[in-house]
């Protein structure tokens, strides 16, 4: 038996169309800890690690655990039928090959049961181990967002550098090149616009714009972004969900040959 | 030349 109770049911479809395009199924685990995903793209080149902790939703129920076979597509078409202010239930059953989506109105004056099949999805967790890295950047999301948008338009990678001076992002395309620096630059009044560099020692890796690009899916999530950088280790993007958990996305380095 | 690295090199799987 499984029903979770989400008040603040926006934050998973924030979450389903931060992931929907890079992932197409995955397993959601439920456990005792909370509902968590691990999954690939298609291509193994970036993973998806999400935790929305058990403490964060109004009612968690799951008396043992349960992965559940989800085509995030069809998912997010369900999702995308409850209201900005919707509180979300997610029910399931041992055994059955279904799960209940319920949408509950703010004022109980409409509630919604959306039903979808589940499918058998073999995947395997791959173990992440605990790294130092050498740098960590925490900048504000919108404005990470804007930078890989516009980096897209002028090439297909980006070298992401950090320095004492600040972190450069660098790419290179057809019609010319672009490179934008950010500086440290702490706001007290509103430590979400700040730039906070953390250096260990300089860094510098080369990454696919397209699954950058598909990361800031995610802005909408959080204000803040935090990327970690080691050479020779996938970077991780991630993105805080308030008071519930995290979605990071790790993305393979492309090396010169 | 740059290659793209796959997300199995860095991660095992168990």
């Amino acid at each position: 038996m499984l029903e979770l109770r989400l008040i603040q049911g926006s934050l998973l479809k924030k979450v389903l169309e931060a992931i929907k395009d890079l992932v197409t199924e995955a397993n959601f685990d439920c456990s005792a800890t909370g509902f968590s995903l691990q999954a690939m793209d298609s291509s193994h080149v970036a993973l998806v690690a999400l935790l929305l902790r058990s403490e964060g939703f109004d009612h968690y129920r799951c008396d043992r655990n349960l992965s559940m076979g989800i085509n995030l597509n069809n998912m997010s078409k369900m999702l995308r039928c409850a209201g900005p202010e919707d509180i979300i239930t997610i029910k399931g059953d041992d055994g059955t090959d279904t799960v209940t989506f319920m949408f509950e109105s703010q004022k109980q004056d409409k509630i919604s049961d959306f039903e979808m099949k589940l499918m058998d999805i073999d995947s395997e967790h791959l173990g992440i181990p605990d790294a130092e890295y050498q740098a960590i950047v925490r900048m504000p999301s919108a404005e990470f967002a804007r930078i890989c948008k516009d980096l897209g338009s002028i090439g297909d990678t980006v070298v992401i550098s950090v320095t004492k001076e600040g972190v450069k992002f660098f790419t290179r395309g057809d019609v010319g090149s672009a490179n934008i620096v950010c500086r440290q630059n702490t706001s007290v009044d509103k430590p979400e616009d700040s730039t906070v560099i953390e250096m260990n020692e300089p860094v510098s890796l080369t990454f696919a714009l397209r699954y950058m690009n598909s990361f800031t899916k995610a802005t909408t999530l959080s204000e803040v972004v935090t990327i970690s950088l080691s050479s020779e280790l996938p970077v991780v993007v991630e993105y805080k969900i308030a008071e519930m958990g995290y979605i990071r996305f790790y993305l393979a380095p492309k090396i010169e040959d | 030349m740059t290659r793209q690295k796959s997300i199995l090199s860095f991660f095992q799987k168990p």
